[in-house]
């Protein structure tokens, strides 16, 4: 019932919203009045998704783009280390990313090239869409995840060196009208105990992420090679290693007001909306509100 | 006189049960507490973008509010005045009710429209204490 504050309230009870959205694609008759469908867009964001989602999934079977199932089976494994089977988030020290998204490159441009008949060098050029990405969303970490294919035996060490590049259409510029940032670096690791390999590349995304920039482009090209460097081994036949391209993993901290900031709830004693404020002890609000900041 | 006849309309409480019988003055029978609420997402067909959890728990509260809630449920001193008005001065003003006063977050993955993937936590998910309001 409109009493039940469907107006402009972002609190607005977004499950009943979802049916109430159901209800009416069934039966439009019972369309509800624009100003409670305006409620809508300040949903908590998951109840406004699963309301949205619910109009369209119940009414018409949009075609969704289905995730890559490798990338599908490590964020499973993210949420089982991240939050408990009832879903409550764990509190752990190195946990202070409250949102992780999971692009996969877009299909066109998965094209490689470099010629793969010496089985050594991979390149290939990735286009990332990040509009899911929110002004809201700031990036703490950003990771590129790569999941290694081999037919390496176990427990062979494996040095590869990657050469990376971000493509950036600078298009004020006429004279050169892409400028790209490189990086080269060399990742030594087991192939027993990773199935996943993260490469770390916050420093090079973050200008970009902090400009809201919605497509990313960059060109990454891997030799890899069998051996440590570390044990003076020499770096010998190349591995043959059937490289997926990569997914591009975003740490983010939502600072909106519906996403949960574990800090504030440490810290401060998260207050409970019923009691709005503070109620100030007999010995004046002084006492209270020192005990509350220590 | 006068007290004579009021004892005669006091039913008489039997001795053994006196906390029973003076219970029924200080709080209502269904008082206002925190009820669990177990939903799977299958149930309303959005496990088809929600991955996890499978079931989430809101919980809810419900029940009376006794006339004088007091510190009991951590209530404003609002709350006793309102209770006041609705009884005394305009029945028009509702009663306090049974809301919650203290939430717990939730952790979510979902599948967005373009194949993403997304690990959110919000806040304010679940009812983890009830007050009078």
């Amino acid at each position: 019932p409109p009493s039940q504050g469907w107006g402009g309230s972002d609190k607005a009870p977004g499950l009943v919203a979802a049916a109430a959205d159901h209800v009416a694609e069934l039966h439009p008759v019972l369309q509800l009045p624009t100003s409670a469908r305006r409620g809508y867009a300040l949903l908590p964001p998951l109840l406004k998704v699963l309301s949205d989602r619910g109009q369209r999934g119940w009414a018409s079977e949009v075609p969704r783009l289905q995730p890559d199932s490798r990338a599908l089976r490590y964020m499973k494994r993210l949420y089982k280390m991240s939050a408990t089977k009832e879903g409550i988030p764990k509190a752990h020290r190195g946990h202070l990313y409250n949102t992780v998204r999971l692009f996969t490159p877009c299909s066109e441009c998965r094209h490689r090239h470099g010629d793969l008949g010496k089985g050594d060098l991979h390149s290939v050029d990735l286009l990332f869409n990040l509009d899911r990405v929110t002004a809201l969303e700031h990036l703490l970490k950003s990771v590129l995840l790569y999941s290694f294919d081999t037919s390496v035996p176990v427990s062979s060490s494996i040095t590869c060196i990657c050469h990376l590049s971000i493509k950036e259409h600078d298009f004020s510029s006429q004279v050169c009208p892409s400028i790209s940032h490189s990086l080269a670096f060399s990742l030594h690791f087991e192939v027993r105990k990773r199935k996943w390999v993260e490469v770390d590349v916050t420093p090079f995304l973050q200008p970009l992420i902090a400009t809201h920039r919605r497509n990313i482009h960059m060109a990454v090209n891997f030799t890899c090679l069998m051996g440590d460097p570390q044990q003076s081994t020499k770096l010998e036949n190349p591995v043959n290693v059937a490289l997926v391209p990569p997914s591009l993993l975003l740490y983010l901290n939502d600072t909106s007001e519906q996403a949960y900031h574990r800090w504030n709830s440490l810290r401060h004693g998260r207050k409970s909306p019923a009691r709005g404020r503070q109620r100030s002890s007999p010995s004046g609000g002084k006492g209270s509100a020192s005990r509350a900041s220590r | 006189q006068r007290r004579d006849e009021n004892l005669k309309a006091a039913p008489a409480a039997p001795p053994n049960n006196l906390s029973e019988y003076f219970k029924q003055f200080l709080f209502p029978q269904n008082e206002c507490e925190l009820h669990n609420f177990r939903l799977s997402f299958s149930q309303l067909k959005w496990d088809r973008w929600i991955i996890a959890p499978h079931r989430y728990s809101p919980q809810y509260c419900k029940g009376d509010c006794p006339r004088a809630t007091g510190h009991r449920y951590g209530s404003a001193v609002h709350t006793v005045v309102q209770n006041l008005i609705s009884e005394r001065l305009d029945p028009a003003v509702p009663r306090p009710s049974c809301v919650p006063a203290a939430y717990s977050p939730l952790s979510v993955l979902t599948i967005e429209p373009d194949g993403s993937i997304v690990y959110k936590e919000y806040e304010d998910m679940i009812a983890t204490r009830c007050t009078c309001r």
